[in-house]
């Protein structure tokens, strides 16, 4: 089973 | 901002409002640019629209437009196909005016719509050297999704140095498509075309794939660009004038 990460998780907030 | 071809704005509000269906216009003196996550926070879309690729285009001071894109589309959806559009805001209103006229000068419709407050996020995507850059279709890459989506939630793109292979399992069973690479480029817009410096194997739900397709119209050729671990990029180019590109977020094994 796999999960669905989110973006945030890879990409920095501005 | 005044474009000859309406057509390629409708376009681009076709490609974004089923993942986004409100965001906010930043415009500036170069021209238009969007940035706007999903609302799960899992794909994001990023669109710029340059100044010079408008027939005309004017931006006096810098301005944030929240919009519905929503209601763009259904006010979008009433224009002619070789009608010219124009889109407008006036100093301190608070309403965007879209305004279209046919070609032979003879129909002139005028809508004007509500802007609205938004809360946007804005996230800093980074310069990536991605391990794989695979070029094909764009209507090939939608009916792989569509074809895809019959055998399950997630796909898994597979690169080789031979072929791009995008494939999903499900209660049905499971089904694959393999794509090899074009060897003898006739036809640019036809061609599969894949740089890989490393393989990769990510998984995708293809939910948001199929989302990202809506763009499709806007491009002959798709981009996909992967790299292990980290969100794919697909981009279609908006001719001469910049692109939209759509991240999404990998699903990783649990």
């Amino acid at each position: 089973p796999s999960i669905q990460n989110s973006l945030p998780f890879y990409f920095e907030n501005d | 901002a005044r474009l000859l071809h309406g057509s390629i704005f409708a376009k681009v509000i076709e490609g974004l409002r089923e993942l986004v269906n409100e965001a906010t216009w930043e415009c500036s003196g170069n021209g238009i640019t969007l940035q706007a996550m999903d609302s799960s926070h899992v794909a994001l879309v990023s669109l710029v629209m340059r100044s010079e690729g408008f027939e005309s285009y004017r931006c006096d001071r810098n301005m944030s437009l929240g919009i519905s894109l929503v209601s763009m589309s259904k006010v979008l959806k009433t224009m002619g196909k070789d009608d010219s559009l124009t889109i407008r805001v006036n100093d301190d209103s608070d309403s965007i005016i879209i305004a279209m006229e046919s070609q032979n000068q003879d129909k002139f419709a005028d809508y004007e719509l509500r802007l609205m407050d938004l809360d946007s996020e804005h996230l800093g995507i980074p310069d990536t050297d991605y391990s794989c850059a695979i070029k094909m279709p764009s209507s090939e890459f939608s009916r792989i999704c569509r074809d895809m989506s019959i055998m399950g939630d997630s796909v898994l793109i597979c690169t080789t140095k031979e072929g791009v292979k995008f494939s999903a399992k499900g209660d049905l069973g499971q089904g694959s498509i393999r794509l090899v690479q074009t060897t003898n480029i006739e036809k640019e817009e036809e061609a599969v075309i894949i740089e890989m410096k490393e393989a990769v194997a990510l998984t995708f739900a293809v939910r948001y794939l199929s989302m990202f397709c809506k763009a499709a119209p806007l491009s002959p050729q798709v981009g996909l660009s992967l790299s292990e671990d980290t969100p794919l990029m697909c981009e279609f180019k908006i001719a001469e004038m910049g692109h939209v590109r759509f991240y999404l977020a990998p699903k990783i094994e649990d």
